[in-house]
């Protein structure tokens, strides 16, 4: 079993070693389960993602939903501090949770968050780019892509439309950067996936 | 195959949450 679990949508990165794992990880979830919520709740208001069909709007959900997170919560990766703020508001250095075991997948998440805070996205750009990277997650479950697809244009359509009224002369280039974050994030999930996936629960 | 959103529970909260909106349009 493992002592840590270092994901900053814990409360802490140190786990009780005594704590029986199943324990473990029903107080981990308890403590995302909000802000998965948010997520569902930030997807319902995407204009068309509540006329696909339930399964794809599920599906669409569970293959982005970390890359939501990753997006709104890119600033607990604070690069300027070299520290990573969890869920109880408590900073950790990024030497800390290094020694805890922390590896490639937060060098990357903090590379990702750096990068995206210098394209300088004000609040709007920033949420129809968080739309864009829930409709633009894996498609291998979807059973209607052109629904999906035709939703994904159109995402992408408009906020082409936006960082061009508002980026001046980098406009062109932002948009590009913007959609180049798109195969980041998906790397950043598989990445993420393979964590989980070696992370054990025995009840 | 091992779903890692399935390990979370992440694909049940999703439904609910969906399904929360269902439960709120008036008849």
């Amino acid at each position: 079993s493992r002592a840590y679990l270092v994901c900053p949508m814990n409360t802490s990165p140190y786990v009780d070693p005594n704590k029986p794992s199943q324990e473990i990880w029903e107080e981990f979830s308890m403590s995302f389960t909000p802000a998965v919520r948010e997520v569902v709740e930030f997807a319902k208001k995407i204009p068309g993602f509540r006329d696909l069909s339930e399964h794809d709007q599920v599906s669409l959900l569970k293959a982005g939903t970390f890359e939501v997170l990753m997006v709104r919560f890119a600033s607990l990766f604070n690069m300027a501090e070299q520290t990573v703020t969890f869920l109880s508001g408590k900073q950790y250095s990024l030497g800390t949770l290094r020694s805890l075991g922390a590896g490639e997948l937060l060098n990357s998440m903090c590379e990702f968050s750096e990068k995206l805070a210098a394209l300088r996205l004000n609040q709007d750009e920033m949420s129809l780019f968080t739309a864009v990277v829930l409709v633009s997650a894996d498609h291998s479950g979807i059973q209607n892509l052109n629904s999906v697809e035709a939703l994904q244009d159109k995402l992408i359509w408009a906020l082409r439309n936006l960082v061009m009224q508002n980026h001046g002369d980098e406009s062109a280039t932002t948009f590009t950067k913007l959609l180049l974050k798109l195969p980041e994030l998906r790397s950043l999930n598989n990445m993420h996936s393979e964590e989980l996936l070696s992370f054990k629960v025995h009840p | 195959y091992n779903d890692p959103a399935s390990n979370l529970g992440l694909e049940d909260i999703i439904r609910k949450a969906l399904m929360g909106n269902l439960e709120e349009r008036p008849d």
